[in-house]
């Protein structure tokens, strides 16, 4: 474990937690994306498939089970609670994520580290989730206001794998035959995906103005 | 056969 890849953690931990406290708290997922909720529990169940098989560290273990917990929580808050899936904007939020899943099953089944299921799940894990914030960009462009328990929301989760990259570039110059060419590339995609919000979220940062993406 | 590394991150 190093510095970067516990901020990235604990960074990835506050995104969820964020978004956990807007959707239990004030009763709403507006401006919040269900496809994308979908795709990252679909990421953590096809990531975690060894979290019982494989023990790793105490750490590990609670972190799968929280990010497990809480991404399946919240899709379920957006589908049946009946508070909130009435703020839930199913008109705008239509990216077919179908579109997304099956190039990166067949990218995985092409594209892994060794040809087992436990493998190709893995790899499709990742690319996955480069790709899971397609649709809640694609909602934040649609939606004018982005609230900002949303923003914050997208900035944490967007800064987390910004983290990883460090920690891959740190571990690849400290422990020997570290290379894991598809978290890498999977992970730099993701961050680049960031790239046009984070320019956005900063400027609104800087000048003091509420978010705002160009249509 | 070659045993892959665990896979230690998140």
């Amino acid at each position: 474990m190093n510095i970067f890849r516990l901020a990235g953690d604990m960074t990835h931990l506050m995104s969820v937690l964020v978004l956990l406290l807007k959707i239990h708290t004030i009763k709403s997922c507006a401006g919040i994306s269900l496809k994308t909720q979908e795709l990252y529990a679909l990421v953590f169940a096809t990531r975690y498939l060894d979290i019982f098989t494989d023990f790793i560290s105490v750490y590990n273990t609670i972190m799968k089970l929280i990010f497990l917990g809480s991404s399946f929580s919240i899709v379920w808050y957006m589908r049946r609670h009946k508070l909130v899936r009435r703020s839930y904007d199913k008109e705008q939020d239509t990216f077919r994520h179908f579109f997304l899943v099956l190039p990166c099953l067949l990218l995985a089944l092409v594209m892994n580290e060794k040809f087992t299921f436990k493998e190709v799940m893995w790899a499709f894990s990742l690319y996955l989730e480069a790709v899971a914030i397609l649709p809640q960009l694609v909602l934040l462009q649609r939606t004018k206001n982005i609230d900002n328990l949303t923003g914050q929301y997208v900035f944490l989760l967007g800064a987390y794998r910004a983290f990883y990259i460090f920690n891959w570039i740190y571990r690849y110059f400290t422990e020997p035959h570290y290379v894991h060419w598809i978290t890498w590339i999977s992970g730099l995609v993701q961050t680049l995906l960031y790239a046009d919000f984070f320019y956005y979220y900063f400027n609104s940062w800087k000048n003091n103005v509420k978010l705002h993406l160009p249509a | 056969n070659m045993e892959l590394p665990l896979k230690d991150e998140l």
